[in-house]
Order: structure tokens, then sequence, then C-alpha cells
């Protein structure tokens, strides 16, 4: 489909926050980690996938529960199935990698309850 | 070619303040 983000297309050159180039095939954890640590104002957080459905309001989409941070915040988003998300020394996973390697032609492990994904927020200010 | 920024790549998932 035309709307689908291309950032995501296997050889999507992605520019880290240190000026860094690299293939978003390429990307590890550390590579957000320390994009994270140079940015100023943004911060990883450790989000675990504690439940995967199919959602209730958007048919088609899944909804992906997650648990964020220290504070262990509840958070819900719906996604295609096809949606890539960094997990935590594992790399790209999605909840149908089939989707996502023929749309992407990104190679994905499956996303499962239990996987920890990089996500961003907010620095907050002390 | 586009360049695409890394925070683009992950899911901004922000906390509800609760107080």
């Amino acid at each position: 489909a035309p709307s689908n983000p291309s950032h995501f297309m296997k050889g999507a050159i992605i520019q880290l926050a240190t000026g860094e180039l690299k293939r978003v095939e390429d990307l590890q954890t550390q590579d957000f980690v320390r994009s994270a640590e140079v940015s100023g104002g943004l911060k990883i957080d450790s989000s675990m996938v504690v439940d995967i459905r199919a959602s209730q309001q958007k048919p088609g989409l899944v909804s992906l529960h997650f648990t964020v941070g220290e504070q262990q915040s509840k958070v819900t988003i719906d996604v295609p199935p096809e949606h890539p998300f960094f997990v935590f020394g594992q790399g790209w996973s999605s909840c149908s990698p089939e989707r996502t390697a023929q749309l992407y032609d990104l190679a994905c492990h499956p996303l499962q309850v239990g996987d920890v994904c990089v996500s961003i927020t907010l620095q907050q200010q002390p | 070619v586009p360049v695409f920024p890394w925070h683009s790549l992950v899911p901004f998932l922000a906390p509800t303040q609760s107080d």
C-alpha cells in the first residue's frame, strides 16, 4: 500500500543523532541508545509487550499493550500487523514477519509477549 | 535519496501523568 511509511523499507537510510548514516536493517540496539544520549530531550524507554490482540476499534489492526519505563505505565497502541518494532538484543520484530517482508523486504523476528521494545519519551527535567 | 531520522523508527510512548 502506498501509505506505508518508507523508512522501514530495507535499504532506507537512517540518520543517527551522532550524524552517522546507517541502513535500517543494520541498526543495533546501541545505535538507539547512543542517539538518545546525544540528542538531548529524548530518552529511551524499555517497553515490554504484555498483550497482543486484534484491535476492537480498528479492524485489521493489532492492539499492542506495553508496560513502559521504570513507572511500568500501561500504554496501548493500534498498529498494522506488519509494523516493525526494535526489540532489545534481538532487532526488528513484528506481529507478522511475513507481511513485513512482503511490504518492506525487512527481515523480522515474530513479536511476542515478553519482548522488550525500544521506545522513546521526553527526558524529564529534574 | 531520502534520509530518515532515527527517532521516526521507534514509537513515542508517553506514559500518562497520574498526578
